[in-house]
This record gives C-alpha cells, structure tokens and sequence, in this order.
C-alpha cells in the first residue's frame, strides 16, 4: 500500500528520520503465530518532524493507562516491528523491565532519546517498543548489528543516561535469533 | 553529513508550539 511521504511542515523541526508509530494487541486465547502478530499490529501514521510527533503523541493514550496486552511500537519509517523484517533480521534488542507505574515516563524518554538522536550510533536503530503486560511493563530499543558489541554497549550506557532508572534496575540484551527459538 | 540532534528539552519545548498541536 503507497502512502503519501511524510515531509517537515512550513516552519517545523526535522527529525534526522521519519518514523511510524504502529499500535497491536493480543487477542487473549488465541497463539501469537508470525501471521496473527502481522495481522494484530495496526499502524498509526508516520510524522518527519518534532511538531508532526507531537501532534501523533498528544493523542495517543499513555501506556501506562493501556490494559490488557498490547504495545506501541515506534520505528523508522519504512522497519516494520518485526524481527523478520531485513533492517531486523541480524538485530537485538535492549530490554527493561518496569514495575507497574513507570511505563509512560520511561517510553517517553526512550523515545525523546530516539528521535533526538541522543544514541550516536550512526543508523544502527531500528526502533523502540513498549509491552504492557499484567505484572509488568517492558521497554526494548532494537539495533541492526547483534553482534556490533560496541554499539550495544553505547546503547545500554544512553538508555541508563536518559532513563534515570532506579540503580538495581536489571538490562537484558537479546538477539533476535534467540527470541525466534 | 550533520547529525539532527535535539535533547530532551528542547523536543518538550516544541510540545507547546501551537504548530504542534
């Protein structure tokens, strides 16, 4: 499906990239199968520049106030939020998670960071994700490279930055072969 | 090229734009 290209408004900040917000939920009882995650994951809308997010994320509702099991997903436009995806394929993922109540916070400093390319990574990310589950909250950023363990270090050291978690707060890093297993 | 870089609050600033809302 062609969409029209996002560009920066008359006046507006650009972003370093464009950027899809994309929003999917579990129907509860049903396997999360490859086709029912494709089938499950609605985009919201892409924006290319500060005021055009803004304008997406004063709508949406916060996660932390979301119910049930769903995420919101945040990539550079043109990455889908799956590890099938080529951008996705050799990737990772950094993975926090929260206790009940931190969740908007975080995500919103998760993605400042992101769409300010507060990482300095060069084009290693992919994209970040918040999951609302029953007894916890989980962030995850997702790079390109597994393997590149000098962007995954920078990575975990900007997300330690820029979170301000609590100091026993545990950070895992997964690649996505192994979620896949 | 140049990196676009924009901390934390300069992107919160932008929030209240009226362009932005």
């Amino acid at each position: 499906t062609k969409r029209k290209a996002v560009v920066p408004g008359a006046g507006e900040h650009p972003l370093q990239y464009n950027y899809t917000f994309w929003y999917s939920r579990r129907t509860p009882g049903r396997p999360a199968s490859t086709q029912s995650y494709e089938q499950n994951i609605k985009q919201i809308g892409s924006f290319a520049s500060v005021e055009q997010f803004w304008r997406f994320y004063s709508h949406m509702i916060r996660p932390g106030d979301l119910t049930g099991h769903s995420d919101f997903h945040l990539f550079k436009e043109g990455i889908k939020p799956m590890w099938e995806d080529d951008a996705n394929k050799s990737g990772g993922k950094w993975i926090i998670r929260l206790r009940k109540g931190l969740a908007s916070r975080c995500w919103e400093n998760l993605i400042l960071a992101m769409l300010g390319e507060q990482f300095m990574v060069g084009e290693e990310i992919c994209g970040a994700v918040v999951s609302v589950r029953f007894q916890e909250d989980i962030i995850s950023i997702w790079n390109k490279t597994a393997s590149d363990q000098a962007t995954t270090a920078r990575i975990r050291d900007t997300l330690r930055r820029v979170l301000n978690l609590p100091p026993n707060t545990i950070m895992e890093y997964k690649t996505h072969t192994d979620s896949i297993k | 090229g140049t990196r676009i870089i924009y901390d934390r609050k300069f992107l919160l600033e932008c929030r209240n734009s009226p362009i932005a809302r």
